[in-house]
């Protein structure tokens, strides 16, 4: 047996209409709060872009200064020669012993490769590149070159997602202002009457 | 009709609010989806011991210049760091000591760099978690629109109320609602057996309904 008549059914579809465009409203609230943030965390990431290009030019100028510099000492390197090659065919060996220990004590794996791979390093390398600090120049030119590909991937997200977020806050629901008026002009219109104002349909 | 112009009605709840699932979803995509590994290491960031040592680990497999790292543990590589040329060439010192300055120089714009990159990949995470925040928010509203292809429904409808009297399927003390929000699926829910007269009845049904349809349609 029907327990409940239509009319109850649709009195109980209007009170729970109610509670339903309630829980909507507050949706929306909260959608508007964090467009709010996300449009402030995007103005904090443009000023963070620009300190970003300034220290990018400082990195850069310094780091054009340090190779024409080693360059210039590259030029002069037969100078000390002799007393530079004695001295390296003593360190090598030092070095390599060194190495490997560390490496079979902390890396642990393939060391037999790595060691002839170093031996033949050792042999290619000019005791220049220690003179120079040709390691901490390559690893500066290493950081460069990741830092680069950093920003730019980061860059490249952050332009798919403003395209995105721009085209979603342009539209009309996100530039009218307040929130409630613009749910009271869903009650106007003669055709979505029932969504927003159910009521009234039941009173007409 | 009293809208003075006709052709500017407000826009529909589908039409409204449908485009913004796909355009949540593309924006979280994007920036979750992208294929280079994040969070990016920092090398020229202070490094835990450990840390250190993988990354030496990692450049001595490499191409073996982390081996060069442990030059200062050689008396005779030290050597040649202080070596002093310019006996024949007066030029060297100065040379070396612009080198130094401006290594020095490079590495802490470096260092800085990093430090912003660092701060700018923290906005990264920061938008990711507000777009997580608004697909969450707002999702079942666009799902919902998404749904709905008519126009003339209530938000929600009400189809059986059933209690135990009326279906000895539902349990003593309990009434089960079948309704439908929008265009969705009917959802059944049962609830504590109040008067279907109290506000509060279809206050706790409407509820748990959308309680429902939320943790279906969670992202």
């Amino acid at each position: 047996d029907q327990a409940v008549s239509d009319r109850e059914l649709q009195e109980m579809s209007t009170e729970g209409s109610k509670y339903v465009n309630k829980e909507i409203k507050n949706a929306l609230k909260e959608v508007k709060q964090i467009k709010t943030l996300i449009e402030h965390t995007n103005d904090e990431r443009k000023s963070l872009l620009s300190s970003l290009e300034e220290a990018k030019k400082q990195k850069e100028d310094a780091l054009t200064d340090t190779k024409e510099t080693e360059m210039k000492l590259k030029a002069s390197q037969g100078v000390c020669n002799e007393s530079m090659m004695a001295l390296w065919e003593e360190c090598k060996p030092c070095l390599k012993q060194t190495c490997m220990k560390f490496y079979a004590r902390v890396c642990r794996s393939g060391s037999g490769l790595v060691g002839r791979q170093l031996e033949e390093f050792l042999n290619q390398s000019s005791p220049f590149y220690l003179w120079t600090n040709g390691d901490r120049i390559d690893s500066l030119l290493e950081n460069d070159r990741q830092q680069t590909h950093v920003l730019d991937a980061m860059e490249d997200r952050f332009k798919r997602v403003s395209s995105i977020m721009d085209e979603l806050f342009q539209d009309r629901f996100f530039t009218r202002e307040p929130l409630d008026t613009y749910f009271s002009s869903f009650g106007s219109s003669p055709r979505r009457s029932l969504y927003f104002s159910p009521k009234s349909r039941l009173a007409r | 009709n009293i809208m003075p112009f006709p052709m500017f009605r407000p826009p529909h709840f589908q039409d409204m609010f449908q485009p913004f699932f796909d355009m949540i979803s593309q924006a979280q995509q994007a920036m979750d989806g992208h294929p280079h590994r994040l969070p990016y290491e920092f090398p020229m960031a202070e490094f835990t011991a450990d840390h250190d040592n993988r990354s030496v680990c990692k450049e001595i497999r490499h191409n073996s210049t982390g081996c060069l790292r442990m030059k200062d543990q050689c008396e005779k590589c030290q050597e040649i760091l202080s070596v002093d040329c310019s006996a024949s060439d007066p030029s060297q010192n100065q040379l070396r000591q612009e080198l130094n300055s401006s290594l020095q120089l490079a590495e802490k714009f470096s260092k800085l760099y990093d430090d912003l990159l660092q701060s700018y990949q923290q906005k990264m995470l920061n938008t990711s978690f507000l777009l997580k925040q608004l697909n969450e928010q707002f999702n079942w509203v666009s799902q919902l629109a998404n749904l709905t292809q008519r126009e003339e429904l209530y938000p929600l409808q009400v189809t059986t109320v059933a209690s135990h009297s009326s279906d000895s399927s539902v349990p003593t003390g309990f009434t089960r609602v079948v309704l439908k929000l929008f265009d969705s699926y009917p959802i059944m829910v049962t609830v504590p057996e109040v008067s279907w007269d109290s506000p509060m009845f279809m206050e706790t049904v409407a509820e748990k309904a959308l309680q429902e349809y939320r943790q279906k349609h969670r992202v």
